[in-house]
């Protein structure tokens, strides 16, 4: 189930269109401080129902929203879609590849697409974490977070053993 | 429940243990729980012993020890049920050019299995990877995606340009 | 005491402001009570808006915008009461190759009046200094501190190794 | 009142006597993850008095003495000397250099000396920050913990600023 495309527009930085494709093994994302290249982990997590702001370093949920530039307006709405590669078949669907979109918004009002088709959050959760007997989707290691697996409270650490089992 | 967790826990000892020697050159790393009566509730306790070292509690490691250490976890951990896709941000910002050599060789394993992004400030990271894209802001708030030559990056590499 | 409190403020408020525009080639940056009427209890509100950027909380700030900002905050407060000697140890950790460079040249001003010791992985702060110490452990498991050629650094920062 | 000298024994890493001369403006400390670079910074601030185990990143108070490695026995005792010039007479004392030293001994026993006879850590402690009215002795910015001088708790941050003023 490899990424095969990310798109984002109005989503944080992104004030207009992005798209990265990701074919190979390993993809590098480089670039100066400040720039975007977490915003490109943010839109990731997001698009694949995040609800926590502060795992999404935002105040409020429309912060993620692009709150404009010196020279650009804010938008009027976040988008980002993700499309995967469903040719192994692991996803439950019959298409080869599947988009997952999210929009949210000015007004809060916030929907989801699968396939370009108006879909639930449950249903595109259930999607995704359903991919095998407690199949883990994703792996997400976020900047500045790697210390916390090795956490010096015992009880931190456990949960982290607990979410792997 | 218990059983389950007790055998992940086991799976994620002994993948700790393996990933550890390779991350380190060698030395030796365990995890226990505090309290295996009763292991919902036990807290986990981490002893590394980097080579030629004694084994001292984790948090008097080093910035760069201690980041090689959270990578061994997360594999240890990815490796009982391997994600199809990992993304890492900078998670090789603390370590020096040795380190980051090692890092990079394990993550090439596992970018057999599984599609990897990886974000960073490192050259050598960046010589290790397929493909490169840069992000950056042409247009000051906004960002872009921009083309970065991986060929750049690997003969300033060749030259001796390291993280 | 609050008068001697509110002074301080000021003084590091202003302070702050101009070496977040030095720190950042421009932009501008406040701090602020929360609660002006309760000084001695007010929390402490940070804003700051890189050039071209719209004033956002700074958690929404890149890791790099926020050593930044840190380090111009650090310089704010020390100007208040300079020490005689400063220790930093790998603030620069998360900078880019251009903020690498503009965090040396600050130190480089200070240096001018207190003395800094500086633990670094970057080439470009290394080839900032006027002296470097090695400490290694050539016996595992003990520190020694060896001699590093500082024209060993500048010449592979001229051919373009940079953090 | 510059440092001129930093030498430790049995110090953490430092299982042998190794010793630094600071003379030039800036001074860069560089080396391989886990060689004792945060440790000069620790040995610093443990002759200056710190008492805080966590900002030592130590345990117990003894854990700072050597400990042994797979070639050489724990050390007895953790001992650490800074020289300060005094020529400018920051510091109240007629002597042009200003030497203070820590030991502790495995058993827990400590002690302080001031050009080499022994002191009272509170007489040191009154040296360091008598230099002039609340004169901060020295500054130092630990590894990792830049993010605490712009903490997102407003009052955590308060408490930097009063300790400034
Ligand atoms: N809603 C938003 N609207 C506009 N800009 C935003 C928004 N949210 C975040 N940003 C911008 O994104 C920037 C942070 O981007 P990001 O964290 O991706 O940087 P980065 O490339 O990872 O940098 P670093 O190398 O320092 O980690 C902030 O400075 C801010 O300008
Ligand atoms: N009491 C002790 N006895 C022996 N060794 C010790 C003791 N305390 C700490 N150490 C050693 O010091 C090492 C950490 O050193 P330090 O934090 O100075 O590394 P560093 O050079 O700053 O590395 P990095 O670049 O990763 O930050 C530990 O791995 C441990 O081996
Ligand atoms: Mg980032
Ligand atoms: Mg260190």
């Amino acid at each position: 189930m490899r990424i095969v495309k990310l798109e984002m527009d109005g989503f944080k930085s992104f004030g207009r269109p992005v798209s990265f494709e990701f074919t190979a093994p390993i993809t590098g994302v480089v670039g100066p401080n400040g720039c975007g290249k977490s915003n490109v982990v943010d839109a990731t997590r997001w698009v694949l129902g995040e609800m926590s702001r502060k795992a999404l370093r935002a105040g409020s949920s429309t912060d993620v929203i692009f709150s404009g530039s010196a020279t650009r307006k804010p938008a009027n709405r976040a988008e980002v879609s993700i499309t995967f590669d469903n040719s192994c078949g692991t996803l439950p669907l019959s298409s080869r590849t599947v988009k997952i979109t999210r929009r949210l918004q000015k007004n809060g009002d916030s929907e989801y697409l699968l396939n370009d088709e108006p879909a639930k959050l449950r249903d595109i959760k259930g999607l995704i974490e359903g991919t095998g007997a407690g199949m883990s989707a994703y792996s997400i290691m976020e900047q500045g977070k790697m210390d916390s697996l090795i956490q010096s409270n015992p009880d931190d650490r456990r949960r982290v053993f607990e979410e792997a089992a | 429940t218990r059983r389950m967790f007790l055998e992940t826990f086991e799976k994620i000892r002994s993948n700790f243990a393996r990933l550890f020697r390779r991350m380190f050159g060698g030395g030796s790393a365990d995890i226990l729980l505090t309290n295996p009566e009763e292991p919902l509730t036990s807290g986990v306790e981490i002893i590394a012993k980097p080579p030629g070292k004694e084994a001292l509690p984790i948090s008097m490691r080093s910035g760069g020890e201690r980041a090689m250490i959270s990578v061994a976890m997360m594999f240890a951990i990815y490796e009982t049920n391997p994600a199809p896709f990992a993304i890492l941000d900078e998670v090789d910002a603390p370590l020096d050019e040795a380190n980051v050599d090692r890092f990079c060789t394990v993550v090439a394993d596992y970018a057999k299995v599984s599609q990897f992004i990886i974000i960073t400030h490192h050259k050598k990271t960046m010589a290790a990877c397929d493909t490169l894209y840069g992000v950056t802001m042409q247009e000051p708030g906004t960002s872009t995606r921009v083309s970065v030559d991986l060929r750049d990056v690997r003969s300033s590499e060749l030259v001796g340009a390291g993280a």
